[in-house]
């Protein structure tokens, strides 16, 4: 078990590690058996949210030792060393950290009369909070606990490991659920407007527009510039980023970028215009599910631009799109960042890779790299 | 700051009579 990376001798956790904490509580929510990442993260941030005090107020806490060994995890008061929870280590789900906060998470299963015959297991979670200046250690050790049970029970059963690399990450990303921000995005009736703008006959409307970019699930054009002082501007009510559904009644969805322009050409001897918008930040986030680096991104970037996508591929699903340059990665500004370092980046980038994007002209535009075509 | 997740791998192998009742 030498080879397991972690904070602990793998030897040790065999025995047990004990680690000082505070804790705050415990909550439960009931889960699917294996959800994905993101729902797992949702359900750590509903527990930490339900446990933690509102900001203000004290927030009760014991102090607590958790005993972790690679076969259980022990809550133990700290001065009596007394038990107050005890978890076999395959029941542990998944440990979720978040600053100074640890979140625990062990299943208990549902009662089989609570299940519909056909439905998915669903299974209780009981999600205890701790906190600990060294939450990021703790769960570092728990994490190498997990590797050091697993590569125990794989020798036991005769596994062999490279058969299993990919499932003992998780889901299959064939298995992964589309993410796409758009399609939550663009379902709330909040974010879709009516915008009428008045002009003078013969006068532009004052936008510069671009295509969504292949792969958008709403494939329609992008404002991308408004000229300043045109009525588009002066109505204060469009930004860059927007979506544009339809001009006076003529849907422009789905219709080529020509297309699209000429259709708002033609709108200048017009002294009214309602467009139909939904409102979108000019950056779109796409999250890629990679399990391992071993799976194909599934898209190609040429200086930072994404020119090709590979239908059904994780990047396709986690909503990237052709013509959009990458903005970030992780939190990270890849803009001034050369070509090879980008794809560097990507290369390495595993578990849920999130990418910040926007279209390719659009940038070029704010940047001044590029002159709008005014409509 | 950033919310960090580890799967237990075993999480796959659990038998049902192993999760706590």
């Amino acid at each position: 078990f030498k080879e397991v990376p972690g904070p602990c001798d793998p030897e040790d956790l065999l025995d047990g590690v004990i680690f000082g904490a505070k804790y705050l509580g415990s909550t439960q929510l009931v889960s699917e058996r294996n959800p994905p990442t993101s729902v797992r993260m949702a359900q750590a941030q509903e527990a930490v949210d339900r446990i933690k005090a509102p900001e203000g107020e004290s927030q009760p806490m014991t102090e607590v030792d958790l005993f972790v060994s690679t076969q259980r995890i022990k809550v133990l008061t700290a001065d009596t060393q007394e038990a107050m929870m005890d978890h076999p280590l395959q029941t542990i789900s998944y440990i979720a950290d978040i600053g100074s906060i640890i979140v625990l998470m062990a299943r208990r299963k549902l009662p089989r009369r609570t299940e519909a015959s056909g439905e998915k297991r669903l299974y209780k979670m009981i999600c205890h909070v701790f906190h600990s200046a060294d939450a990021q250690l703790i769960a570092q050790a728990i994490g190498q606990a997990f590797s050091v049970a697993y590569q125990h029970f794989l020798q036991v059963n005769s596994i062999d490991p490279s058969q299993l690399r990919l499932r003992q990450q998780g889901h299959s990303p064939e298995d992964e659920e589309l993410y796409n921000g758009d399609l939550a995005h663009f379902s709330k009736q909040e974010n879709c407007k009516e915008v009428c703008i008045q002009k003078q006959k013969g006068e532009i409307l004052g936008i510069a527009i671009v295509e969504s970019g292949w792969g958008s699930i709403l494939p329609t054009v992008v404002i991308a510039n408004l000229m300043h002082g045109g009525p588009a501007e002066k109505s204060g009510e469009l930004s860059i980023g927007d979506r544009l559904m339809s001009v006076n009644g003529t849907s422009l969805v789905g219709l080529p970028l020509s297309t699209c322009q000429s259709i708002i050409r033609d709108l200048k001897h017009q002294t009214e215009v309602t467009l139909s918008i939904v409102h979108c930040p000019p950056v779109t986030t796409a999250i890629i599910r990679r399990p391992d680096s071993k799976y194909q991104l599934g898209f190609c970037v040429e200086n930072g631009i994404i020119c090709s996508l590979m239908r059904g591929g994780i990047a396709e699903k986690g909503g990237i799109r052709v013509g959009h340059r990458i903005i970030e990665i992780n939190g990270q500004s890849v803009v001034a960042t050369p070509h090879e370092k980008i794809i560097q980046i990507l290369t390495q980038a595993v578990s849920e890779v999130h990418i910040k994007t926007m279209p390719a002209s659009t940038y070029r535009l704010l940047t001044g790299q590029e002159q709008p075509i005014f409509l | 700051s950033a919310l960090t997740i580890t799967v237990n791998p075993m999480e796959k192998y659990e038998q049902p009579h192993q999760a706590e009742e």
